[in-house]
């Protein structure tokens, strides 16, 4: 997280807003309440408190307006700049202004009143931007289910380095359910959700995020799943990079998705069973094109199932136990992935790495190729 | 040396970049006569938003820069001003 220059903010905890005007994109009660609810996003985890009043000057003004619109930051119609707000102080400090051009929704489409606002009246109390991906004060603009939206842990350590706790929860005691975390590359405890490659680069995914690892540099790139590909879910079980048809499966529970390359392809989630499955598998764990064998190789519970991507159908003599072709990983696999005739197994924080010819060569920790 | 004739996606990504960099990271056109610099100005501004978004820092407008720099998002700057 950061704050702004001299860690500006209220010097009281009881703040007033006014709601200057509307949007017509949406019902007026339905503004009232995405505002309402962005402002006690801050006030469950601090001692601020907010009021609204109807008339006069409030801390907090709150406006929509398109293009010139009285400061000296005119807005960029439609996309792009979605809505700015001022950091603590009088006069316009607090302010939040939103961009008239833009579709506010209280739903998926368009741009989420209620996260937008959020961010903004974090600005309004004091904080700046965050590098954290998965943070709320991160600059660009990412949907997330507003039902389930929990303020990320960055974003409230952000605000109680300026503010505190909040006084009324725990007696004040930091709060022992801290708020979500973005994963953090460099915990050895890292486990994975899937790992495939992808033209090259290692893609390796976890809860919301992913990381990009790119072989020929050390430097790894961490993103929301949804800041590329807003059609696919978060947590994913499984994924793999076919060199047969160029394509990235990706699986949770008993559907796939497909990339090419960063493109999703249409016609997708399809279910597993249509990979020709049989169908007592409900979900896959891990999966690998092996290219030695030259085919796909999918892991469920402690069994391995080979799969000849040409014919659809599995291999004569599969399922097999995982331990008697990959000996030392266990009896379960999280990832998996092949890079340069490697094969890189994964399971909870470590990472068993074999030759082509399946002997265990190296165990090392899940986060190998996150540059730590 | 002569400007060499950017092609139009080129250049309009050059525009793009500038006023993103103007706006969010402070970048400034130098005034008075052009220092000779080991890295310009641009270069720079481009590498410290690259690093602010944890992205390869090549300094350069790769895909991945210019994407970011589409994507929507919140009008305050992202280096103090």
């Amino acid at each position: 997280y950061s704050t702004f220059q001299g860690n500006i903010k209220w010097p009281k905890t009881s703040l007033t807003y006014r709601i200057e005007n509307y949007t017509p994109d949406m019902a007026v009660q339905d503004v009232d309440r995405a505002l309402e609810r962005a402002l006690q996003v801050w006030a469950k985890v601090t001692p601020l408190r907010f009021t609204r009043i109807y008339s006069g000057t409030a801390d907090i003004m709150i406006s929509f307006g398109a293009g010139v619109h009285g400061d000296y930051y005119p807005f960029d119609g439609p996309d792009g700049t979605l809505a700015h707000a001022f950091a603590p102080s009088e006069g316009i400090g607090g302010d939040a202004h939103f961009d008239e051009d833009e579709t506010f929704t209280s739903g998926s489409m368009g741009y989420n009143l209620f996260l937008v606002a959020a961010h903004e009246f974090g600005h309004s109390l004091g904080l700046s931007h965050s590098t954290d991906p998965g943070a709320l004060m991160f600059p660009v603009y990412s949907y997330v289910d507003p039902d389930t939206f929990s303020l990320p842990q960055d974003d409230i350590k952000g605000i109680q380095f300026l503010y505190g706790p909040n006084p009324d929860v725990d007696g004040g005691n930091p709060d022992p359910n801290p708020g979500p975390t973005t994963p953090n590359a460099c915990d050895p405890r890292l486990s994975l959700d899937a790992a495939t490659t992808l033209r090259g680069e290692k893609i390796l995914f976890k809860g919301s995020f992913f990381w990009r690892s790119f072989s020929q540099s050390s430097q790894v790139e961490q993103h929301r799943i949804k800041y590329f590909w807003p059609e696919l879910p978060d947590n994913i079980d499984a994924a793999y990079e076919s060199l047969e048809s160029d394509r990235v499966y990706l699986f949770k529970g008993n559907q796939v998705w497909a990339l090419f390359g960063y493109d999703i392809v249409q016609g997708y989630p399809k279910s597993i069973t249509t990979l020709g499955l049989p169908r007592s598998v409900t979900k896959i764990d891990a999966a690998v094109y092996d290219e030695q064998s030259r085919k796909a190789l999918f892991f469920t519970g402690n069994q391995i199932y080979s799969y000849d991507e040409a014919t659809r159908k599995v291999d004569q003599g599969f399922p097999k136990s995982i331990k008697d072709v990959f000996p030392g990983i266990g009896n379960k696999v999280d990832a998996a992935l092949q890079d340069r005739g490697f094969t890189y197994l994964f399971n909870g924080q470590y990472m068993m790495e074999y030759s082509y010819t399946r002997r265990a060569l190296r165990v090392l920790y899940t986060n190998y190729f996150l540059g730590c | 040396s002569l400007p060499i004739a950017l092609p139009s996606t080129a250049k309009n990504d050059e525009e793009v970049a500038e006023a993103y960099l103007k706006r969010f990271f402070n970048l400034t056109t130098p005034e008075g006569p052009i220092q000779r610099r080991r890295i310009s100005p641009m270069t720079e501004k481009v590498r410290e938003m690259q690093r602010f978004f944890g992205l390869k820092v090549t300094g350069t407008l790769d895909s991945d820069t210019m994407q970011m720099m589409n994507k929507p998002r919140c009008g305050v700057p992202d280096v103090a001003q």
